[in-house]
C-alpha cells in the first residue's frame, strides 16, 4: 500500500484544512521554527492510534485541537485522514482507496472510521497488521528522539525485533 | 516465537553491520544477544566503533556518531521488514554538511522500498528529494502549506522569509 | 536568604521577558514563582508565548521555540551574574537558518560582559565570532585543532574535507 | 578574570598537547562529526570539578585518558590546564597568569592543582567562588542538553537562582 495524502482539518496550529499530497517517494518538509512542521508528524502519528497526549507534546487528547490565535477563534473538533492507494488491494478492503480518520471534539470524544464509517481502533490496527504500519515501532521518528534509539535498553530493542518478525 | 527472533534477529544483525559500514565509510558495528543461550529472554546490545577508533562504549560516540549509528539501525529494519512510509522528523539535526549529503543520498537509494516524509532544516537534505514543502505561518498561529519548486531560489525564499513584524 | 533568592529572581525575571521579546521579536514569555507566598520553598515556572500563538504550554512549543526560550533564560542569568565564560556546545541545532543569524547576531552584543566558546556546524554561527577553529582527525582517531581564517573559502574547505578511506 | 588558553594533553582523543587560545570574545569550534569537539568542552567541564563520569560520557574517571587508535597506543595520563589572565588581579592570588589544573591516571587516582602546586578541588571552589564559574550552573551547555533547561523542575530552576544569587 502507499500513501497518497495526508488530509488535516482543525489539529493544533493547521485550522484550515489542508491536504499533504504525497505521491513521491521522498518528500521533504521544510520552514521556520514553530511554523507547524512536528505538527503534521504529530498528526500522523495521532491518526496510526497514538493513545499518549505526552507523546503528541500535550497534556490531554482534546490539546490536538486548533486552540486559537491572535486573529481566530478556538475550534471545537480536529481531525486527520490518510488517504491510501489500494490498487494492489494489499489491505482486506474493496476498492482503489482506503481512508482512516481519527476525530476528536473539545470534551475528548474520539472516533475512528474506515472509508468513512465509524469503527474501533481494533479495526485499524487489523486493518493494517501486515503492512507494518502502526503508531509504534520506528516508523516515526520524532525530533530529538534518534538519540534515544541508541540509549534504548537491550530488551527494549529486543522488542523492535518481535515487533519486525 | 523464539525462532521468529532469531530469524529477524540474524536478518536485521547482517544489514545493520553493512549499513553502517556504508554511512560511516568503515569501521564497524554489531548487534549481540546480551544472553545468547535464553532467545526467549536475551535483550540486544550495540556495540560499535567508527572508522581508526578504538573504544567500544556507545557512551563514548559524539552527537553525530550516535545519530548515524542510530539511522543505520532503522535502515537494517527497513531493508528486513519495511513499513510502506518513514516520517523522520529532523533526525539531521546533530549531522555534519557533509554527513547530511552522505544521509541525503543514502535514503535516495531506499525511496525504492518505503515513502519517506523528511522534515528538515539543512539545505543539504532538501536537494535530494522528490517534492519539496514548505510550511508557513504568515497568519499568526495558523500553519500553511505550499509547493515548493526544487530550485535554489525558492528554496531560499522560503527558508529565510519571515513575516514583517514590530 | 530569601531576599537574596528574591532580589535574583526580580531581576533576572525582568531580562528574561525582554530578552524573550527581542529573540523572538514578539511575543511573551514571564518567569512565575509557583509559591509566591513561600520565597524559601518556592520553585520558578516558565511561561512562554510566541508572537501571535495562543497557547500557555511550554510543551505544546516547538524544538526551535524551546531552544530560543531556553538561551533566554541563560542569557537573563548571564546579564544579573555572568560567569566569565561561556562553552555552548550545539545550541543551534534545532534553529533554522534564520534564527541562527539572529542569534549568532544576539551573541556578538554579549561579548563585552563574558567569552563564548560556541560549538557549532551551521555556517551563519561561523560568520559572526572573532576566533574560528577546526577540529580534525586526520590521523585516525586523534583530534587535532587548526586556526582558520574567518572567510568563507577556508570554512568551506573545513567542513567538506574527509580523509580519503576506502 | 579571563580565560587565555585551554591546555588539553592526553585527554580523550586529544593524544598530542594541544592548546586552545581564547584570547577574543566569541570563539566557535567547527569540524566533522566525531572529529573531537565535544571533548574540549568535556575538558573544560571536567578541570572544574565535574565529578560524574556518566557526564563526561564514560563510566570511570580514567575513561577521559586517550584510550589508543589503530595508529597509536593508549596514555597513561590525562591532564587539562585552564589559563586565567589575572591582571586585574579578581584572583585571591599574585601573578599575572592564575593556572589550574586537573590530572588523572589508568588507576584512577586523581589531582588538582593551582599554579602547578598540588591542592584539593575544594582549594578550586574556594579560588573560583565569586566569578561566577563552576562545572555546575548553566554556564556549559552540553549538546543535546538546551531542551532540558525549559523541562526543568520547578525546583530545580531555583536552584539556578540560588547558585547565582
Ligand atoms: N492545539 C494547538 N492549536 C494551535 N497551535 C498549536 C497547537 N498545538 C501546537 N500549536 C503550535 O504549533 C507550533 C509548533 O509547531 P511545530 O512543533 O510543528 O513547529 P515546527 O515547524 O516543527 O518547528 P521547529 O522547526 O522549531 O521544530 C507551536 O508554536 C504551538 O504554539
Ligand atoms: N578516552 C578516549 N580516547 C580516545 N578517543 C576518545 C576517548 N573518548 C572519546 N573519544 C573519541 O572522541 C570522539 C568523540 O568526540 P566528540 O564527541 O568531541 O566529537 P564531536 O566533534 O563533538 O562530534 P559531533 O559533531 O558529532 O558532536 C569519539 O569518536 C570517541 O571515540
Ligand atoms: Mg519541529
Ligand atoms: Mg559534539
Amino acid at each position: 500500500i502507499f500513501l497518497k495524502k495526508i488530509r488535516l482539518k482543525g489539529f493544533k496550529s493547521f485550522a484550515k484544512k489542508t491536504d499533504v499530497e504525497i505521491n513521491t517517494n521522498i518528500t521533504a518538509i521544510v520552514g521556520p521554527n514553530g511554523s507547524g512542521k512536528s505538527n503534521i508528524v504529530d498528526a500522523v502519528r495521532w491518526v496510526l492510534g497514538e493513545q499518549s497526549a505526552r507523546t503528541l507534546r500535550g497534556s490531554r487528547m482534546a490539546d490536538v485541537i486548533f486552540a486559537g490565535s491572535s486573529e481566530r477563534k478556538q475550534l471545537h473538533e480536529a481531525s486527520v485522514t490518510l488517504f491510501f492507494d489500494n490498487t494492489e488491494n494489499k489491505l482486506a478492503l474493496d476498492g482503489d482507496e482506503v481512508t482512516i480518520t481519527r476525530k476528536v471534539d473539545e470534551d475528548g470524544r474520539g472516533d475512528y472510521l474506515i472509508n468513512g464509517a465509524s469503527c474501533r481502533l481494533k479495526d485499524i490496527e487489523m486493518l493494517l497488521m501486515d503492512t507494518g504500519l502502526g503508531s509504534d515501532g520506528y516508523a516515526i521518528v520524532g525530533q530529538g528522539k534518534i538519540d534515544s534509539i541508541i540509549h534504548s535498553k537491550p530488551d527494549k530493542l529486543r522488542e523492535l525485533f518481535e515487533e519486525a518478525a | 516465537m523464539a525462532d521468529l527472533f532469531a530469524n529477524t534477529f540474524i536478518k536485521v544483525k547482517k544489514e545493520f553491520s553493512q549499513i553502517f559500514r556504508e554511512l560511516f565509510s568503515g569501521g564497524r558495528a554489531e548487534l549481540i544477544l546480551s544472553e545468547p543461550d535464553d532467545l526467549l529472554k536475551t535483550g540486544v546490545n550495540i556495540n560499535a566503533q567508527p572508522p581508526g577508533k578504538n573504544l567500544k562504549s556507545l557512551s563514548l560516540l559524539s552527537g553525530g556518531e550516535r545519530a548515524l549509528t542510530a539511522i543505520a539501525l532503522v535502515f537494517a529494519f527497513l531493508k528486513v521488514k519495511p513499513s510502506p512510509f518513514y516520517v523522520l522528523d529532523e533526525i539531521d539535526a546533530p549531522l555534519d554538511d557533509v554527513n547530511v549529503t552522505r544521509f541525503a543520498k543514502f535514503i535516495r537509494r531506499y525511496g525504492e522500498i518505503a515513502q519517506f516524509i523528511i522534515i528538515t532544516h539543512r539545505r543539504y537534505m532538501m536537494t535530494e528529494v522528490d517534492t519539496l514543502y514548505g510550511v508557513t505561518m504568515s497568519e499568526s498561529g495558523v500553519s500553511r502549506l505550499l509547493s515548493l519548486e526544487l530550485n535554489e531560489k525558492q528554496i531560499e525564499e522560503h527558508i529565510t522569509a519571515r513575516k514583517e513584524t514590530g
